[in-house]
């Protein structure tokens, strides 16, 4: 990725990673559509023999030989039989039997977790500049799971199998199928596995942001990971008739447009289908369009295959109106002809010019690619939203990374919009979603898996969770695209991944296989439902013990107060969370202090006991408690707070969400 | 019925093969066809998880779910890249 590693410190970040790093034998395994091995980000100069014990293969198939692997990619399967078993064969006109990436998505998340480092690469022109993953020095191992049909979950069990079995250290999957409980959910069954063997699964959150409760991939033993923007932005802004301009973004690098503005048309206006407003396929009328800019709203059809649509009609231009669902989100596309996307509300203002002025004019000035943008990083529209419907009580997504407008290396069959009309073939490639920002999570949990190869995966996400920041340098909240206002844990989690003191966390919250069994006894799963998840046929819960969701180890926090049946107000109430800490790093006398504020946080006292933990060695654990007091509260109130501990140097936070049920 | 087949992830308690097999993919297929003449293994899997995947009718799925050793048989999900 270009621009991603500058914004997260990782040039900083290098100079923090101990000499006996051994990034270089950390293997990332990514199910996804493949890889695109011709590309340089594969590019395995200056890396050192196959990690020893490896046991990966790269697979012969169409389009794609056995030599296609290097000492960076040196692992490419395919999996297709779950997929061909209900879709039928695999349909090698338009896709490659094979591990080959016939669709872009594996190869842009592939290459952002490790992509070697590429000089002058761009889109385009666009978002220029050196291209490199987040764990350059890593290797990388591709199974094929995601075919045109979709993921099915038989070929992606058999690729976590293979992964885990091969010696994959991080596996990355940006994929997610709804909201199951863990043990009907496939990848959370398979991910149970690859943590208790070492293996590390970040998974995406999903894009169905910013409703709530649209989070996939909850499990606790995995690291949910949502999207949030970066520093950078490609203006294009629209010039009305009316002198007045609106800004939007657009990564169209064709022929600009005329200086003197054109005639501007709303669709609905010029169409004969009842949604002509959204630019479908064969909706506009070419003698109404030609030679015009057209005003699409967004919805159903893909951003791009509107502005085609138009293209094909004879339209000049299209201004892509964003509809209450994507509110001011602006994801940018290289569209086919000169376009850009604009916020709900300027696209309001823009629709009510064009239908009410009696003679509508527009133009589009494009201005290239612009970096130090200010406020960054905001939680993506589209990032999906806690609370976790499926155990309210662990706070998810677990953080966020870049995940807006992110360019990385893509397929060579087809072009930058995907369209089959697209003859363009680049070699990088800018989309957006928490797909993107997953990779970027599996590529730094490489690097800090090769600075701490002693660390597990649970001690790995608290370092990554605990030095994650909630605020901007001044101090204001992480604000969200989609209110403009500051955002919450249920939408970035601990906050935003910050890379350097990721790798100098001073104290970790680990969690062992164990601890997560408990964790299902809690859930009063059954001894079928746990053997499902673990594995382990002749587990049993005792009978003895009490469980609580609660007890995990997890690095946040999330209370649940619950309200006298039927009142609809809380009484006052006292919870109380246990955790334990590690000491990672050197020692050191840590305090705590607590701060609850935001929502209806200020109705919660919090007490830590003891608030003063004195580490003395490496490894070294200590425990304490939390009350939490409530006040009475109404039913489905919610408040947020942050509870830190810190020895002057390392600062180990988490969030901490209320509500009252 | 042969037509509604579909694809079950099925769990299996590894611990509990019957002494009588060897390997654990023999009493996976001796397992499989007691329900169905007809069905097709897709993978067995060993690490993640125990057990395999297969096209099943609706009611070979739950007879399988009855069948010594089983843990689960979950109906096979689709997912989407996000």
């Amino acid at each position: 990725t270009t621009r991603t590693p500058e914004f997260l410190g990782l040039d900083k970040a290098e100079g923090l990673v101990p000499e006996m790093n051994t990034e270089g034998d950390v293997i990332v395994g990514v199910l996804d559509t493949g890889v695109w091995p011709e590309r340089s980000s594969y590019s395995d100069a200056g890396l050192g023999p196959v990690p020893a014990g490896w046991k990966g293969m790269c697979e012969q198939g169409t389009n794609f030989s056995a030599s296609a692997c290097n000492r960076k990619l040196i692992g490419a399967r395919f999996f297709s039989k779950g997929y061909e078993a209900s879709m039928g064969p695999v349909d090698e006109s338009r896709e490659s039997r094979s591990p080959r990436d016939d669709d872009g998505h594996g190869t842009h998340t592939s290459t952002t977790a490790v992509g070697s480092s590429v000089p002058s690469a761009s889109l385009l022109g666009y978002a220029a500049g050196n291209a490199r993953g987040m764990a350059v020095r890593a290797r990388l191992a591709v199974y094929k799971v995601c075919w045109t049909g979709g993921c099915f979950s038989s070929d992606i069990l058999a690729a976590m199998d293979r992964a885990v079995d091969d010696g994959c250290h991080v596996l990355s999957l940006s994929l997610g199928g709804g909201m199951s409980d863990y043990y009907r959910d496939s990848v959370a069954i398979g991910a149970f596995t690859a943590m208790e063997k070492g293996v590390l699964v970040s998974c995406s959150a999903g894009n169905a942001g910013p409703s709530a409760n649209t989070l996939s991939n909850v499990a606790p033993w995995i690291t949910t990971v949502g999207a949030g923007t970066l520093d950078r932005d490609f203006p294009a802004y629209v010039s009305l008739g009316n002198g007045k301009n609106y800004s939007g973004v657009s990564l169209y690098s064709g022929k600009s447009l005329p200086d003197s503005p054109l005639p501007f048309v709303y669709a609905g206006n010029v169409s004969n289908s009842t949604n002509g407003n959204l630019c479908m396929p064969g909706t506009l009328i070419p003698s109404l369009v030609a030679g015009k800019i057209v005003l699409c709203d967004r919805g159903i059809n893909a951003r791009v295959q509107k502005g085609y649509v138009v293209k094909t009609a004879g339209g000049a231009g299209m201004v892509l109106a964003n509809t209450a669902a994507n509110g001011e989100e602006l994801v940018a596309d290289a569209h086919l002809l000169p376009a850009t996307g604009v916020g709900e509300k300027a696209a309001n203002t823009i629709r009510s010019y064009v239908l009410s002025d009696p003679n509508p004019t527009a133009t589009i000035v494009f201005s290239g690619t612009k970096v130090n943008i200010r406020p960054s990083p905001v939680v993506a529209a589209f990032s999906s939203r806690g609370p976790n419907s499926i155990t309210s009580e662990i706070l998810k997504p677990d953080l966020i990374a870049p995940g807006v407008n992110i360019l990385a290396g893509w397929t060579g069959a087809v072009g930058p919009t995907g369209l089959a009309v697209d003859s363009r073939r680049v070699e990088f490639n800018i989309i957006s979603g928490t797909s993107m920002s997953c990779p970027h999570v599996s590529g730094l949990a490489a690097l800090l898996k090769g600075a701490h190869p002693d660390w597990s995966p649970a001690a790995i996400k608290s370092a990554l969770m605990t030095t994650a920041y909630a605020t901007y340098s001044g101090g204001e909240g992480l604000l969200d695209v989609a209110t403009g206002r500051p955002a919450s844990p249920f939408d970035y989690g601990a906050g935003h991944v910050d890379p350097p003191r990721a790798l100098d966390p001073g104290l970790v919250y680990d969690i062992t296989p164990e601890d997560y069994l408990d964790f299902l006894c809690a859930l009063n799963y059954t001894s079928l439902q746990i053997a499902s998840v673990s594995k382990r046929s002749d587990f049993k819960c005792s009978g003895e013990r009490t469980y609580t969701v609660s007890g995990l180890n997890y690095p946040s926090f999330a209370v649940a107060f619950s309200t006298a049946s039927g009142s609809g107000v809380s009484s006052s109430t006292t919870l109380t969370h246990e955790r334990t800490l590690t000491n990672v790093g050197p020692a050191g006398t840590y305090k705590a202090t607590v701060v609850t504020s935001a929502g209806d946080g200020g109705a919660v006292k919090v007490a830590v006991d003891p608030n003063v933990l004195e580490f003395k060695a490496a490894g070294e654990k200590k425990s304490y408690k939390v009350i939490f007091t409530s006040g009475s509260m109404p039913s489905g109130s919610v408040g947020f707070g942050r509870l830190e501990w810190t020895d002057g140097k390392h600062v180990v936070a988490s969030p901490m969400a209320f509500s009252w049920t | 019925e042969m037509k509604k087949k579909k694809t079950y992830i099925i769990h299996m308690a590894k611990s509990q093969m019957p002494a009588s097999f060897s390997e654990h993919q023999h009493w996976y297929e001796a397992s499989l066809t007691s329900v169905s003449s007809s069905a097709e293994m897709l993978y067995s899997y060993d690490t993640v998880i125990h057990g395999f995947s297969a096209r099943l009718s609706p009611a070979e799925a739950r007879a399988l779910e009855l069948t010594e050793g089983v843990i689960s048989v979950l109906p096979e999900t689709r997912y989407e890249l996000h």
